[in-house]
Formats: structure tokens, C-alpha cells, sequence
């Protein structure tokens, strides 16, 4: 996180903000209540407190307008540039500035969600500069998340403390979630929660994050998995691609998605049950894709199922064991893909390396070896 | 009938990224026709934007750094201000 270098920030606890206006894309009851769920979010987590006024000039003042509004910044139209917000100081200071060119939702992954913009806004009237976490609502660029479910990141709660120091008055009954944090590939204890392919990259999914590494370039980029596909959850089990169908599936319990190169595929979510698994299976913790037999492996605590995607049907004389398969293998299955003729198989925080062919195991790795730091 | 004759794409390209690092990045504007002191100063700020960013820091306005600067987003520059 970082805050704004000199000494900007309200010398109070109570603040004022007034809506001078509103946006034709949503109802009023709307806009109200997305500025009012914006400002409750900061007051979650410190001293802050927000009043509404209706009439004359409050601490914060919001309002929506379009190109040249005589602040000296003017909005550019659709996209670009979607809002703005003044630290605190006198006169503009904490103003809140929305480019009404945009077209902003309530709820909807479409166009911009005005609470999630506003929210972001509103870090800026407090005090906060724009964060270098990907993973934090005071990063730069906009990113789809869900409105109703979302919780400030905790790179966004430690840059307002800074500024305010906690909410000292919550409710321990009503104890609030914890604050997602960015996962780092640098973590030596990080597990993840799935590895595929995808049209030659490699995909590692790592609760509401993935990381897209290009095998021949160095470099990894960390996305939020929202910011690529907002149907998408947090804590996916597995994903795996398919050749057959030139898709990657991504399962959740037992809800499977599927992408078309990065796009999601039409039809979906759809049932686990699609891989005709035993009605028992109700989760599965990993799927490998084995190119040298066309078969999907699907691991289910220490078992493994081998689905024939073209007979569409699991294998006779499975489950087996996964030590059985892949001898060597001990620990349960978190990840697993098939890269250049090796198998590797996630446990914990390690990475397990066998042939393709002959299933030796090979190596045992740390699970950044495919995520450098 | 007639069309507005597209500007050359590179030069598109520029103007965004000179846009770009001058609203948010603190480039100053052009001053002088001194080209190269001119290419420095982008380049350093670029510099700064991929730092940012995480992105592979180049100083070069290169594909990644360009997708990333047409990302929607706010308008408060990203250094201090």
C-alpha cells in the first residue's frame, strides 16, 4: 500500500459526504446505497465514521460528470480514465469525481460496478495512494470483482490503519471475515490449488489469483482470476486442458466451467457428473491431462479414476491407488499437469516429477520450480 | 464521401503512452526540441510504469507495457502526486 507523502489525512473521525449528483445508468436507490456500502467498508475497519448531508458542502463530495469538470482534470470519454478523488485537504480535498462517459452497474459484471470504483475512490479521499498489489482494491486498474461477496484485501485494511489505526468498536460477535491477501509465488509453504495448460502457457491457480508464465519468456504475470473471467470462483479444486476439445476445464466441487482459449465456453457451468466419476465423487482434488494416452486422471483423495474422454467413460479397474499409478507418490494430490513429456504432481508445497511414460519419479521440487522469483 | 485518414498506428501508440506518463507518471511536457533528451525522459518514466506494474522493466514501449496502459482504470497518478 502507500499513502500520499505529506500529511494528508482528516485530523477527525467524523466525516460528511454528499452526493451532488447522479448517473442516468442507475437508479437513485442504487447510487445511494453503492456510495453508502463504499464508505461502510473503510469504516469496517477503522474510526471512521460517514454521515450523509443534503445540502451544503461536505467533507466528501461526489459527483459525476463528463470531459473538462474545471478541476484541472479532465475525463476522456468512455474507458480510460473512470474516476478520480482528491486526498484530504481544504476545498477539493476528498472530493470524489466519477466520468459519467462510463457506463456504471449495480450488481452486473458488465461495464463498471460503481461500488467497487467508488470504494477505490474513496481510499483516495481517505488518504491512500494506488497499491502495487494486483490482489488490492487501491490498485490502479479496474478489475470485475463480486460486489455482494467482497472483502477489503488486507494490503488495503493495513494502508488505512496506517493512516487511523483500527475499528475499535466492533461487535465480537459478529466477528468479520479476514481480509484476503495476495498470494506471493515467492512463499515457500505456497500450495496451490490448480495447474493446467492453456494453449502452451502454463496456468497456476492460487485462491482468488492465477499465474500466467509464458515457458519462453521470464516473465510471470499474477492476475486476478475475475479480472479474465468473473463467472469463475475463488479456491478452484482443479483445471485441466483438453486437446480433443481445445478447451481448459476448471472444477469446483461439482460445478465445471470451461474456456475456449480465454474465453469462457458457452453451456457452462456444468456437472461433474459429465465425467461419469461414481455418484460418490463430489469433489475432486486434482486432474491431470495424460497426452500419452488420452486419458483424464482425475484424483480423488489417495485414488486416481482414469476417464476415456473419447469412449466417455471412466476405465475399467478404476480407482486405483495413486501410489499404485505414479509409485513413489505418498502425500495427497493438490495440482497436477503434464509438461514436455513429464508428469508433475503438486503436494503441499512440493512438486513431484515423473515420466510420462515409465511414471518413475524423477525429482522432487519446490513448487515455485515453474514460478521463478 | 470522405474519411478521416487514420494516424499511423505507432503514432497512435505513442500518443497514448506519452499521454499516459505524463498524467500519471509526472512527465513533463515537451519542451524544446532536444529529441533525445525528449526519449530519455519517456523512457525513464516508462521505466517507472513497468517498475509498478511488475512488468519486464525496459524502458521500451513494448506490447505488455501498451496493454496495460489501455486497461480502464482511475485517474489518480500512480506516483506521488
Amino acid at each position: 500500500y502507500s499513502t500520499f507523502q505529506g500529511d494528508y489525512k482528516w485530523k477527525k473521525h467524523d466525516l460528511t459526504y454528499r452526493i451532488e449528483n447522479y448517473t442516468p445508468d442507475m437508479s437513485v436507490a442504487e447510487v445511494d446505497d453503492s456510495i453508502k456500502r463504499a464508505l461502510q467498508l473503510w469504516a469496517d475497519v477503522t474510526p471512521l465514521r460517514f454521515t450523509r448531508i443534503y445540502s451544503g458542502t461536505a467533507d466528501i463530495m461526489i459527483s459525476f460528470s463528463v470531459g473538462d469538470h474545471r478541476d484541472g482534470y479532465p475525463f476522456d470519454g468512455p474507458n480510460g480514465f473512470l474516476a478520480h478523488a482528491f486526498p484530504p485537504f481544504e476545498g477539493l480535498g476528498g472530493d470524489a469525481h466519477f466520468d459519467d462517459d462510463e457506463t456504471f452497474f449495480y450488481r452486473s459484471p458488465q461495464g463498471y460496478n460503481l461500488f467497487l470504483v467508488a470504494a477505490h475512490e474513496f481510499g483516495h479521499s481517505l488518504g491512500l495512494e494506488h497499491s502495487q498489489d494486483p490482489g488490492a482494491l487501491m490498485y490502479p486498474t479496474y478489475v470485475y470483482r463480486n460486489s455482494d461477496t467482497f472483502v477489503l484485501p488486507k494490503d488495503d485494511v493495513d494502508g488505512i490503519q496506517s493512516l487511523y489505526g483500527p475499528n475499535t468498536d466492533f461487535d465480537p460477535n459478529d466477528p468479520k471475515p479476514t481480509p484476503p491477501v495476495t498470494p506471493n509465488k515467492c512463499d515457500s509453504k505456497l500450495v496451490l490449488d490448480a495447474v493446467t495448460m492453456l494453449r502452451g502457457e502454463i496456468m497456476f491457480f492460487k485462491g482468488g489469483f492465477f499465474w500466467r508464465s509464458y515457458p519462453l519468456s521470464a516473465t510471470v504475470e499474477q492476475h486476478l482470476i475475475t479480472s479474465f473471467w468473473p463467472e469463475i470462483p475463488e479456491h478452484i479444486d482443479a483445471a485441466f486442458e483438453s486437446p480433443l476439445e481445445d478447451k481448459v476445464f476448471i472444477i469446483k466441487g461439482e460445478k465445471v466451467w470451461a474456456l475456449y482459449g480465454y474465453e469462457m465456453a458457452q453451456g457452462y457451468p456444468k456437472s461433474l457428473s459429465m465425467f461419469r466419476l461414481p455418484k460418490k465423487v463430489q469433489k475432486v482434488d486434482a486432474v491431470l491431462y495424460d497426452e500419452t494416452s488420452y486419458k483424464v486422471l482425475f484424483f480423488v483423495d489417495n485414488q486416481i479414476y482414469s476417464y476415456n474422454e473419447e469412449k466417455r467413460r471412466v476405465e475399467k479397474g478404476y480407482p486405483k491407488p495413486v501410489e499404485e499409478v505414479f509409485p513413489g507418490m505418498t502425500g495427497k494430490v493438490t495440482a497436477a499437469f503434464q509438461y514436455k513429456g513429464f508428469n508433475y504432481l503438486f503436494s503441499g508445497s512440493k512438486m513431484f516429477e515423473f515420466g510420462a511414460h515409465n511414471k518413475n519419479l524423477l525429482r522432487v521440487l519446490n513448487n515455485n520450480y515453474f514460478l521463478p522469483c | 464521401y470522405t474519411s478521416p485518414i487514420a494516424p499511423p498506428a505507432d503514432k497512435d501508440t505513442e500518443s497514448i503512452a506519452v499521454n499516459y506518463l505524463t498524467q500519471l507518471y509526472g512527465l513533463p511536457k515537451q519542451t524544446g526540441s532536444n529529441a533525445e533528451k525528449r526519449s530519455s525522459a519517456v523512457s525513464l518514466r516508462l521505466k517507472e510504469m513497468q517498475q509498478f506494474f511488475g512488468l519486464a522493466i525496459t524502458g521500451k514501449l513494448d506490447e505488455e507495457t501498451l496493454n496495460v496502459m489501455k486497461k480502464p482504470r482511475c485517474g489518480v497518478p500512480d506516483v506521488a502526486a
